[in-house]
């Protein structure tokens, strides 16, 4: 269970900060903005109000001695970066900042920051990689032209069982191991390949990617 | 190769449209505002200034014919539902829209938009479960709080058997299961929990969030 404190409750921040919430770990969120900061309430450990370009009350929250911090704040950019040299000043052990430009990155980078991410352009490329695969809703690459994809159940699959449908195995019609459903909020692994598959239901999908591409839409 | 239109070259369009040019496929990156449109000059096949509000405008330039749309519209929310009706009403087969808010995202939905992202948020959720465990690489959500993993063998796993460590089941030690090991360039699936795992393999854990989260770094 570690520390961390989220600076900027936006998209991403507040994003970032619920997350790892229901991972286990302790979170101080903080927004100079109070609507933000109450409607994190119950969502994190402790949302609180304030400027993090204050090194008091970074003090005063003992921020000084968490894990991690992760500094989500978008715009303003002086005010972002202010906000990292002061927690290099206090050692903490990791700190991730968001990146609103080349130049802002490029900033963050030369002051120490140990990983910037550019959340809109990094999920723009991500998209650009999947577009023309509109069944692989989530794909995690096992091996180089091996991987994992999540599809969702299409109509004509529903009332049939996995074997009818030819994903006994990856030696039957689609090439593919289907290595859980998702049906509703429970998953079942190595599913049965005789259980007739429901409307909504979620396959994981396992195998050669030109085989996951061939999936029908 | 496709033709593809992307509506709104801020940070999460312009990388769409690069990246897809990367691909190989065809271009129209359209923007409102003119910097934006000849700062995509050479990095797209056809840039150009146009609002995307404008049937005659997307007639004109040829959109109907198109195999995608991707309206990455920012903050003007009824520009870029707008935007999406019009595309829905010229039967582009493929529609991804970016939202900037939770009821922007079900709008979209009910209009027929085929994929919602949600850019900041998902990079937020990515984020948080990669920050303390640098070894868990990729993470592909299968429900709320239960995923699948992608982790790199730690030095102390090495030559002992997925039985030994306590992975043998969702019942042993970790708590999570080992859908698939990946050594060198193959992979196999439902690996013998008594094989010794090698330096540099990869294993393929599924579990609760919260379990993922307690492997060791
Ligand atoms: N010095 C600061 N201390 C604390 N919070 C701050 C500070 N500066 C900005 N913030 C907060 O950071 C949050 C995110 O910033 P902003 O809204 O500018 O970025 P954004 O790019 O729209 O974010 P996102 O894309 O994550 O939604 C805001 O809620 C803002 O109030
Ligand atoms: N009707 C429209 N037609 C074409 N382009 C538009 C239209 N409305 C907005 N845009 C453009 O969409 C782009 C992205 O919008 P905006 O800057 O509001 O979003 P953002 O959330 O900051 O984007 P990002 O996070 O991707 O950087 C802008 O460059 C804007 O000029």
């Amino acid at each position: 269970k570690k520390q961390v404190v989220v600076i900027g409750l936006g998209r991403f921040g507040s994003g970032v900060a619920r997350s790892l919430y229901n991972l286990g770990h302790d979170v101080l969120a903080m927004d100079v903005n109070d609507d933000r900061v109450q409607s994190m309430m119950g969502q994190v450990t402790y949302p609180v109000s304030g400027n993090a370009t204050n090194e008091t009350v970074l003090k005063e929250l003992g921020v000084p001695d968490y894990d991690a911090a992760v500094v989500a704040v978008g715009s303003d950019i002086p005010g972002s970066v202010m906000a990292c040299v002061l927690l290099k000043t206090m050692d903490i052990p990791y700190i991730v900042a968001r990146a609103t430009n080349e130049l802002h990155g490029i900033t963050l980078e030369r002051i120490g920051v140990d990983k910037v991410i550019h959340p809109e352009s990094e999920m723009g490329v991500r998209l650009a990689h999947n577009l023309f695969n509109p069944n692989l809703q989530e794909y995690l690459e096992m091996a180089p032209n091996f991987g994992l994809s999540r599809m969702k159940v299409p109509p004509q699959f529903v009332d049939k069982s996995l074997k009818e449908l030819g994903f006994s195995s990856p030696r039957d019609k689609y090439g593919l191991a289907v290595l859980a459903i998702r049906r509703g909020n429970d998953v079942t692994l190595n599913p049965d390949i005789d259980d007739r598959l429901r409307s909504g239901d979620m396959l994981m999908l396992a195998g050669r990617d030109e085989l996951l591409e061939r999936l029908p839409s």
